[in-house]
């Protein structure tokens, strides 16, 4: 539920990201960039596609102040909130939930609905 | 998936391919004997290498053709004739010395599931931290030669020497080499069991040495991610028909002379109660990330690999641990009740909660016997403050602390397990060096 696996993966990516980035005085989008740097080299390309399709989200929420691995991985459409079922974060809450600081970067129906296509277009 | 669907040619091949991967088998064995030449996907690094991938008569664990005296049918590097006498290595060196292979049933903490830890703490990873990667996915993230049954390596990864059921069979015997199969499977449960066992098992009755084949499922029949957890627990009922179906297949199965051995289910409760307010390696740069806090977003997800231990709610807890006592009564009840006719048959208590009492009050910290990543299976990861304790003394961590328990209370209780030392080890040595390594 929730996103599953894949929300569980987008969280810990994306934690592990943000932190490198704090490390090495860069911005998230340059950890993560660099943890594709980190990668074996077959691994690279399709780790980078990756970063150029999240970026404008990521950077968005930076901006916007709402930027936690949790919130980012909602605003990715990786993690959901499926009917019925508890808000799940690995993250202290912030502001009014998960949900709703998502729905600041992807406000109307449509937004959410392309961001979810781009990411299964994906893969 | 995509390319399978695009092009029928490739059809076949797929099919092919995922049916391999779904039934554990190795996936690079041209001859079918279920040995391989490569050491990932299910390859040597969970069987013994095979020295012969496009003849299935010539395999590990085989009783040798003609001696071996063309060459090496069994794959334990021993073959040729001894000019002085005119007899075969096999006949001079191995016959008679009992030779046994190893098979090990299991699950994720057989076949010894593992996350590097640096890959998920941030101040922790570097250039060239995931170079393994494409070897570890090929394993399912599972080290089985690593492994407190199967393992038979030393890694840079680790500093102790390797120590598994197979390493001292081969240590006692060296005509014992490469005869291990671990077909340990993450998530595997004594209903699972029953066809792993029939597509991934290798042993002919007739044609194969004895094995010593250990049955150890320690968590996953009370393990699961669902939040109504206990209800898709295994009933002792299930448990013990699961495990007679097992037992009935095996001596179709095993030659004369084998054993099998059962173990107990762990006690899981000493995962919550040694790592909840301790900080997980995905919190190391800011201390933020408790074990708690992943255990209750795994939760959360419907994800977690076992909701009943890896609980804040200790009535949960106490209640899983309650079923898998039930369960492992359930198993030495049939282990009692079974009548084999090709082995022997015993059940073993190992519980990991004493081995690591004992780690503890020698001075270890309980946490370091889990695996930091997961925080549910046992580790063979050595911290740094721990690395001289290790190297001065003999303590060393879960995996090799469970094999040298593991043979210590076998040794006790059932002396029939063990193989006797080879006289002749010395002088396999000096005429076939590593016997082709593995």
């Amino acid at each position: 539920v929730n996103g599953g696996s894949t929300c569980a993966g987008c969280t810990i990516i994306v934690s592990l990201a943000e932190q490198i980035g704090e490390i090495n005085n860069e911005t998230v989008v340059q950890g993560f960039q660099r943890l594709c740097n980190y990668l074996p080299a077959s691994y690279q390309p399709p780790c980078k596609t990756f970063v150029a399709s999240v970026e404008p989200t990521i950077q968005q929420l930076i901006d916007e102040k709402f930027f936690t691995p949790d919130v980012a991985c909602q605003a990715l459409t990786l993690c959901t909130v499926d009917p019925g079922q508890p808000e799940c974060h690995l993250y202290p809450l912030v502001n009014k939930g998960l949900a709703w600081s998502a729905s600041q970067i992807l406000p109307t129906r449509a937004a959410r609905e392309k961001q979810y296509h781009k990411m299964r277009k994906l893969g | 998936s995509d390319i399978c669907d695009g092009f029928p040619i490739l059809k076949g091949i797929c099919q092919f391919v995922y049916q391999r991967l779904d039934d554990h088998e190795p996936l690079v064995d041209a001859d079918g004997d279920r040995f391989s030449i490569i050491e990932t996907l299910r390859g040597t690094h969970f069987r013994g290498r095979d020295c012969d991938d496009v003849d299935s008569s010539v395999h590990p664990g085989k009783r040798a053709i003609d001696g071996d005296r063309h060459r090496d049918s069994n794959c334990n590097g021993i073959y040729g004739v001894d000019p002085k006498t005119g007899k075969t290595y096999e006949e001079l060196l191995c016959d008679g010395t009992g030779q046994l292979g190893v098979i090990l049933l299991g699950d994720s903490a057989g076949a010894h599931f593992h996350i590097p830890e640096n890959w998920v703490s941030a101040p922790d990873i570097s250039l060239g931290a995931f170079e393994i990667l494409p070897d570890v996915l090929a394993d399912e993230f599972d080290w089985p030669h690593l492994s407190s049954m199967t393992g038979y390596i030393n890694s840079s990864l680790v500093k102790w020497p390797t120590d598994s059921a197979y390493y001292r069979m081969w240590q006692m015997n060296h005509c014992n080499h490469r005869d291990y199969q671990n077909l340990g499977v993450n998530g595997a449960r004594s209903s699972s069991m029953n066809g792993t066992i029939q597509y991934s098992m290798s042993r002919d009755q007739k044609m194969d040495h004895p094995a010593l084949v250990i049955y150890s499922l320690i968590g996953n029949d009370v393990c699961n991610g669902h939040p109504d957890t206990i209800a898709h627990m295994t009933t002792p009922e299930e448990m013990r028909a699961n495990f007679h179906s097992t037992l009935k297949f095996l001596d179709t199965k095993l030659p004369k002379g084998s054993h099998v051995i059962a173990t107990s289910m762990a006690d899981g409760r000493i995962l919550y109660d040694t790592l909840h307010d301790k900080i997980h390696p995905l919190g190391n740069w800011r201390q933020d990330v408790t074990y708690s806090d992943l255990y209750e977003f795994l939760n959360c997800l419907q994800i977690s690999p076992c909701m009943g231990w890896m609980s804040s709610n200790e009535t949960l807890r106490n209640l899983t641990s309650q079923r898998a006592a039930n369960l492992s009564r359930a198993l030495e009840m049939e282990v009692g009740a079974y009548k084999s006719t090709n082995f022997d048959l015993h059940y073993e208590v190992f519980d990991i909660t004493k081995v690591l009492k004992k780690w503890v009050k020698e001075g270890g910290h309980a946490k370091d016997l889990i695996e930091p990543v997961d925080g549910f299976h046992p580790s063979q990861k050595q911290t740094s403050e721990m690395s001289c304790l290790v190297l001065q003394t003999t303590q060393q961590l879960a995996n090799f602390l469970s094999a040298k328990k593991f043979w210590e209370d076998l040794d006790k209780t059932f002396p029939n397990g063990i193989v006797k030392m080879n006289p002749h080890n010395n002088q396999i040595r000096e005429l076939f060096g590593n016997q082709g390594g593995y």
